[in-house]
């Protein structure tokens, strides 16, 4: 006999955690620190606030089992904007809730990360979360919470409410089973990359054995924040459109599209729904489904719009970039290339990419840092945008680089919209305008190493004469 | 000011359907068809029924625009046991429903797929799904519906009932936006490769053309069909213990090893439980949760456990897998290795291994082709772990294979929960058993291959001579 169920979100993410990231105790470890310091960059960048992260992992028994995989306790401490005690119990115990569901640039996307470190460590050691947070300094709440993963809603053990001390900040400690010895090195690679393209953030992290990792601000200027913007019509599909026309306030098809939609303004509307052979002042609410249909078709074929406007992203920039690659590698020679703004399916993006060469730390062979969103994105490399154009579209013979030569790409993908391929954030998909525009920028690059190299060689000969 | 928000499971989809696979109108077109025919499989081999399943491809309006993407009306009938009129608008309008949840070799795992492909449809064309139905050849229903995506529920427009022919089975017609210029290769390999490890099934498909495509059924023999099996202890963790404590009915916790796992006898839980270190006749709900952290970790370094046994499974067996290569590929040399049952996690899996050389068909180089579960992945190779298997894991030159010989390699693993990497069921992970068995069976039928080169060799020597 079939019998059929239902499972909720919670539920499907703890039978298929592989899905999310969290395949194994180490993979675990990485994830969580990651999902947890992801959070709270976005709750301090969100409120202008240069960050302040502490980074804690301790064995929860230290006179214990001493070997890998064992509990420890994470803890991650921010001074960002706190968050709301009414919504806390459900923006950390429940899957699909959280505040950056928008269009605009963040780390988080899923409304989930922080819920799957938490449910990881709940199924492991069996262990509440504890969260503290405050919003005006003046109150500190401490919540003791579980996951009712079947329901997918939060179980909160104890809420108490303390006078604050002043500052405002999130504090989340999650008890897991991690294997440290096997995600250490990714784990110092995370915060010392995660540094490198935050450098206004302050970041401290303590390793089991209590050895503390500092890495100090290296700037007070903040980034200028991502705003929030409408749809460019490009990335609009049939669904989209008949929500915006069922809850529209707008008395016309024109007035409509310059209200909804990235840089639509009144001629532009006008002159595309003549294209779209659909009256301008015509009620939007009156348009049949076989309308819409043809109207989203003519917007998809519609040339004229005019392309995102990237304003609204916040990219790391030549300054940042630059500091960052030479505190890291070092290099002899360094050169950058940020790409124009561009849009794939209509979410604005900007590439921007580094190339290093030589000096003491680059090792022989071509090295890859991926970046998206100010995140250090540190597996499956091989299956990533940015790998897939380094091996496949870049003619490496063409630019005259020794086959051995030690030189590091570092490459950084902002978007209101990430394309991440997995719930787990780990590479982008190969969407062909990421994909041409990458290559754009490594070509240049490589197109500056080759100058130097040739400058560099015939200097050398110059020496020798 | 931060407004939070939650979305459902439809919803999470709808806007991150590159998680799911449906990327772009080629890819969701190929992803469409496949979720549909995995779906019509897995309903005739639940009931023993030799499948008989029809897929059309028509474009919506064959006189009007006819360059690629433009609307396609996908049709995918089968003669299985057909859906509970009860179920059906669930089953196909709700992310997260239907019967597959449990612990049994499928196709389908994750209640999402045929949903996925109605969503789409719908988002790019505002057409219902039509789905017809029997499940006992005297009524036939009829659907016509939407999906209410913000609520992940089914919209029932119509819901019609007349006589049935007398046949069990189900069609589901769905209209999406679709690339078929793109897609038209992977799909007819795709239905290729389903009908070589499903010869027991009569496969028609119509293209966009009206070409039609028979693949008969080549044996009347069903294979024997999986059996769902309990968990097997590696694979418990603590949320799982908890759950199973808490509804148990056995009063001692000996008993209640001995009902819930997967071949432990009243001895093993004997010996397993004075190895944990605890009473076994004590009630099981007694347990508090610093004992059940503790009963789940004993598990884990319990190694006495019996190794799951694969009965429960359905692979392909030799004889199958033979005619399947030697019909598609013709090779000069075949060699095949079926590998033990082993598990990961706790779940049994068992590895078939296929080598083909040489003959007309096969180009220079090493060709992969995976399945699992019977279905054939014909995406993100170099993510899988067959690939890696290839090209990290094998000694090549161990085996004396010329530099540009004719191979192919072909994979099939079967488990009561395949370790997909990605929801549109593309590629496995790289679970260290999985690596492991790939390996072993891999060498084997090198080492045949060599031995077959060898004598080859020596006997062209002869005629030399
Ligand atoms: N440290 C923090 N300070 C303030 N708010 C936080 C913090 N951590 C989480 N939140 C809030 O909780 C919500 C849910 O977090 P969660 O990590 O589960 O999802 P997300 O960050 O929105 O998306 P993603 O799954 O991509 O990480 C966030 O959207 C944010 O509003
Ligand atoms: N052709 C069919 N005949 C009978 N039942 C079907 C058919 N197609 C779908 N179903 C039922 O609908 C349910 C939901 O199908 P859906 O494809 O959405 O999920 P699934 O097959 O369970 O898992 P997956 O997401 O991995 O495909 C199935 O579990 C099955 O019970
Ligand atoms: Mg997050
Ligand atoms: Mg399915």
């Amino acid at each position: 006999q079939v019998t059929f169920s239902e499972i909720s979100p919670s539920e499907f993410f703890y039978r298929n955690r592989d899905l999310a990231g969290f395949s194994n105790p180490a993979r675990a470890l990485y994830m969580a620190a990651r999902e947890l310091v992801e959070n709270s960059l976005d709750a301090c960048e969100t409120a202008g606030i240069l960050p302040e992260v502490h980074v804690r992992i301790t064995p929860l028994d230290p006179k214990g089992e001493s070997a890998d995989p064992r509990a420890y306790v994470l803890r991650v401490q921010d001074n960002g904007l706190g968050i709301d005690p009414k919504h806390a119990p459900n923006a950390f115990a429940r899957v699909f809730y959280g505040s950056k569901f928008k269009l605009r640039q963040a780390r988080g996307m899923f409304g989930m990360g922080g819920t799957m470190a938490i449910l990881y460590g709940q199924i492991t050691t069996n262990k509440p979360v504890k969260i503290t947070t405050s919003v005006d300094g003046k109150k500190l709440h401490s919540f003791s919470m579980l996951i009712d993963i079947q329901e997918n809603k939060p179980i909160i053990l104890s809420h108490e409410t303390v006078e604050g001390d002043g500052s405002t900040g999130t504090s989340v400690e999650v008890t897991l089973q991690g294997d440290f010895l096997r995600a250490s090195q990714k784990i110092a690679d995370y915060f010392r990359q995660t540094a490198l393209v935050n450098p206004f953030a302050n970041i401290t992290y303590i390793d089991p054995q209590g050895k503390p990792f500092f890495y100090f601000r290296g700037t007070e200027a903040m980034p200028s924040p991502p705003q929030e913007t409408k749809p460019h019509p490009h990335g609009i599909d049939v669904e989209a459109m008949r929500r915006l026309l069922r809850q529209a306030n707008e008395k016309t098809l024109q007035k409509l599209l310059v209200a909804n939609f990235h840089r639509v303004g009144e001629r532009t509307a006008q002159k595309f729904l003549e294209f779209a052979r659909l009256d301008p002042q015509r009620d939007p609410k009156s348009l049949d489904n076989e309308e819409v249909v043809k109207l989203v078709g003519a917007i998809h074929k519609f040339d004229e719009f005019l392309a995102p406007d990237a304003s609204c992203l916040s990219p790391l920039g030549e300054e940042i970039l630059k500091a960052g690659v030479q505190k890291e590698l070092q290099p002899e020679f360094l050169a950058i290339e940020l790409r124009p703004p561009s849009a794939y399916s209509g979410f604005p993006f900007v590439i921007e990419v580094a190339l290093a060469y030589g000096g003491k730390v680059l090792q022989e062979g071509k090295k890859l840092f991926r970046f998206a969103n100010r995140i250090p994105l540190l597996y499956d490399e091989a299956n990533d945008v940015a790998w897939k154009v380094l091996n496949e579209e870049i003619d490496w013979k063409n630019y005259k680089i020794p086959e051995h030569a030690p030189i590091a790409i570092i490459t950084h993908v902002c978007s209101t919209k990430v394309p991440y391929k997995t719930v787990g954030k780990e590479y982008l998909a190969d969407r062909p305008e990421l994909e041409r525009e990458l290559k754009n920028a490594v070509r240049e690059v490589l197109r500056q190493l080759k100058g130097h190299l040739s400058r560099k060689g015939s200097m050398e000969m110059v020496k020798r004469k």
